[in-house]
């Protein structure tokens, strides 16, 4: 198993 | 200048503990829509948002938004000083690098006042879009905190399943397996005890207990918890800060390779 980002399902702001 | 005078002052201590073990060092960002906080763990695949809404508080100015970068662990220092019935108001001048902590007793026969220095800390926010998530899970804050210790003493993984009989919990590891399902419960008296599940499609995912376990250290701020589940999604579990505004923990999914 692997886990993924929160990068990866939300985008960057600020 | 920046004042906020908050008459329940344990709430932001409770707040303090439920995330000073996530994130080290984060922003706590004012404007006139409130305090708040949007920290990534170290890793990146936890997320906590805090909202502690302007009206919650007696009185409440913030001249300009400010970013106030703290030591979450040195915040949670000079708070543990406050009594737990004092008032504590929180204290910045424009420019300064510092803050400071003001505890009233309420006969207000002592007054403190804890000066902590603020760092400059690059944050990444997020943007978190609204969605559809298909389950709601409604619990108990203390019962779902004891899942996760109990499935912990197990495995170090939790797979969460929300199907039409109820949602459950599931761990394995070197000893065994266990399971825990909850099912919908309405019919007590007191609406916190309730257990109440909205399915729009069965949903099962899998995350690492020791986020959870962490996360959990929220329960003292709300009798319930909600768990928001999307296939496609973090898991969001929010415990609402009565009259005030709401902690919230994202938590990424483990996937398959």
């Amino acid at each position: 198993c692997k886990v993924q980002s929160l990068i990866s399902y939300y985008y960057k702001w600020g | 200048m920046l004042e906020l005078r908050l008459v329940q002052g344990s709430l932001l201590k409770k707040v303090l503990e439920s995330v000073k073990d996530l994130v080290t060092d984060a922003n706590f960002d004012c404007s006139a829509t409130g305090f708040s906080l949007q920290a990534m763990d170290s890793s990146h695949v936890a997320l906590v948002a805090l909202l502690l809404r302007s009206e919650g508080f007696e009185h409440y100015r913030c001249d300009r938004n400010l970013s106030m970068g703290m030591n979450l662990n040195n915040m949670s220092k000079m708070l543990k000083c406050a009594g737990n019935d004092d008032i504590i108001t929180i204290k910045a001048d424009d420019g300064s690098d510092t803050v400071t902590f003001m505890f009233e007793s309420p006969t207000q026969d002592k007054i403190a006042d804890f000066e902590m220095k603020l760092m400059d800390i690059d944050s990444e926010h997020l943007g978190i879009p609204e969605a559809e998530y298909h389950a709601i899970v409604r619990m108990p804050s203390a019962e779902f905190a004891r899942i996760c210790k109990d499935l912990s003493s197990i495995g170090d993984t939790v797979v969460i399943s929300v199907t039409k009989e109820g949602v459950k919990f599931s761990t394995r590891g070197d000893i065994g397996t266990a399971n825990i399902v909850c099912r919908q419960n309405t019919s007590v008296d007191k609406p916190e005890e309730s257990t109440i599940i909205e399915m729009n499609e069965p949903v099962s995912l899998t995350f690492a207990l020791r986020y959870m376990n962490s996360f959990t250290k929220a329960t003292p701020l709300a009798n319930s918890v909600t768990i928001s589940l999307s296939s496609e999604l973090p898991v969001v579990v929010e415990y609402k800060i009565a009259e005030m505004g709401y902690i919230r923990f994202y938590l990424a999914p483990k996937i398959e390779d």
